[in-house]
């Protein structure tokens, strides 16, 4: 599904007066999923996991390298194609939630399928039925800024899981979680990946939530340094 | 240092065409924390640990019950002095970090300094310590958009301990922080309680991190139903 090689990122600050100053944040990633696969990336904070996450995304670009997802050249496709690839068939759930502020919650999970096509309705029925499952059942008329933490998590999540994507790429999703929640959140993710065969990808700091995982990549400053299959 | 009786925080939400629905979040919360504690706060996702720890800053108001801080009544003090008192006295990292997002790392640590009136030289050489003691040396110059989830957080967290703080107010200040940093983390918090008699309360998710601590209080549904010492 996921076929990566080579992946580079350089970023360019400005540093001083008159210069730019290159920071190369990945080098030289190659990795490939398949379909139905349950991948736990770790590995220290700034060593590129979320830049990893975005370029798997379609939500940057690489300088240098290839990324073919489910067979296409990501690089070849137009804006429109990346758009609809993103809405249909990938659920992002971003280290920073992301979540749009003037919206309620119901809103904010719904967003992904009124874009897709989906009658108003029916999206903010299917949106209520995610926030049940990630325990905000009573909170769907709330605005982000009303919520916890963790329940702000929770929307990201099920926002992320709304138009049942193939592929979910989620990028520490259980950090303002405690522990029951997490197990909770992990037990859908868990069961979406057996059940539907949804390949998930899943950035963590947690030894026990890379454990529900069937294989970990591990980065250390910008390159892969471990990925092996694991018992699960 | 810190003397709360009875706290209770109550919610008016907007509920449908006319009505106001009022959702309690805290009932009665009391607690007594001497100067030189190390209390680590813990409890479900939407227990109440944030909505209190905002009431223990200064940054929101009780709906009933008291607060003293070092021995003043909260609520009669002025809105100067309350900005005084977190500007002097607290250091508060927030769970979602609120950095500038137009300024450099190193000026959203000089801030507090800047309004206490410290010289523009000794903030920014004062910041450029804390960050190297957060392992951010380096990034100094980096905007909060340019910096990783786990960097953004060290950043807050060293913006709260700029200004040497009495009492340090930590809302999960390792939740986007891989292992080892964590422990970088918690050793600074640990050496400002043991050799500077800096008061400490954090919450956390993590029974790692809360093991740091010589208290757990721990909330449910707004309730404090565990409140003891640990061996530490
Ligand atoms: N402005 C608000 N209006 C209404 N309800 C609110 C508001 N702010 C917070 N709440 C509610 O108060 C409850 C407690 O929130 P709080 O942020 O204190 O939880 P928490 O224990 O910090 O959770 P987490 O671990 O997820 O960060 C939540 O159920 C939340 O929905
Ligand atoms: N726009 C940017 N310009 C310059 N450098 C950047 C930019 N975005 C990210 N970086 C740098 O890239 C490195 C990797 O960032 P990334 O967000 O991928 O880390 P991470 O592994 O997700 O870390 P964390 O666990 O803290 O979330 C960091 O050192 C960061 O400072
Ligand atoms: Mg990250
Ligand atoms: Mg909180």
């Amino acid at each position: 599904l996921i076929r990566v090689e080579r992946l580079c990122k350089i970023y360019s600050l400005e540093s001083g007066v008159n210069g730019t100053v290159n920071s190369q944040v990945l080098y030289d990633v190659s990795l490939s999923i398949n379909r139905g696969e349950f991948v736990a990336i770790m590995g220290h904070s700034g060593s590129g996991k979320s830049t990893l996450m975005n370029l798997l995304g379609c939500l940057d670009t690489p300088t240098s390298g290839h990324y073919w997802l489910a067979g296409r050249d990501v690089a070849s496709l137009s804006e429109k194609e990346l758009a609809s690839v993103r809405n249909h068939n990938l659920g992002f759930v971003f280290q920073g939630f992301n979540l749009l502020k003037r919206m309620t919650a119901l809103d904010n999970v719904a967003t992904p399928l009124l874009y897709a096509g989906v009658s108003r309705a029916e999206s903010r029925q299917r949106a209520q039925e995610l926030l049940q499952q990630t325990g905000l059942g009573k909170f769907s008329e709330y605005q982000p800024n009303q919520l916890s933490g963790g329940q702000q998590q929770r929307v990201a999540i099920s926002r992320a899981l709304v138009n049942n994507p193939q592929l979910i790429l989620a990028d520490e999703p259980t950090g303002n979680l405690d522990t029951q929640t997490s197990g909770e959140i992990m037990g859908v993710f868990k069961r979406l990946n057996r059940e539907k065969g949804i390949t998930i990808v899943l950035v963590t700091h947690e030894d026990d939530i890379a454990a529900y995982a069937s294989r970990l990549v591990r980065l250390k400053d910008g390159r892969v340094i471990h990925d092996s299959k694991v018992d699960s």
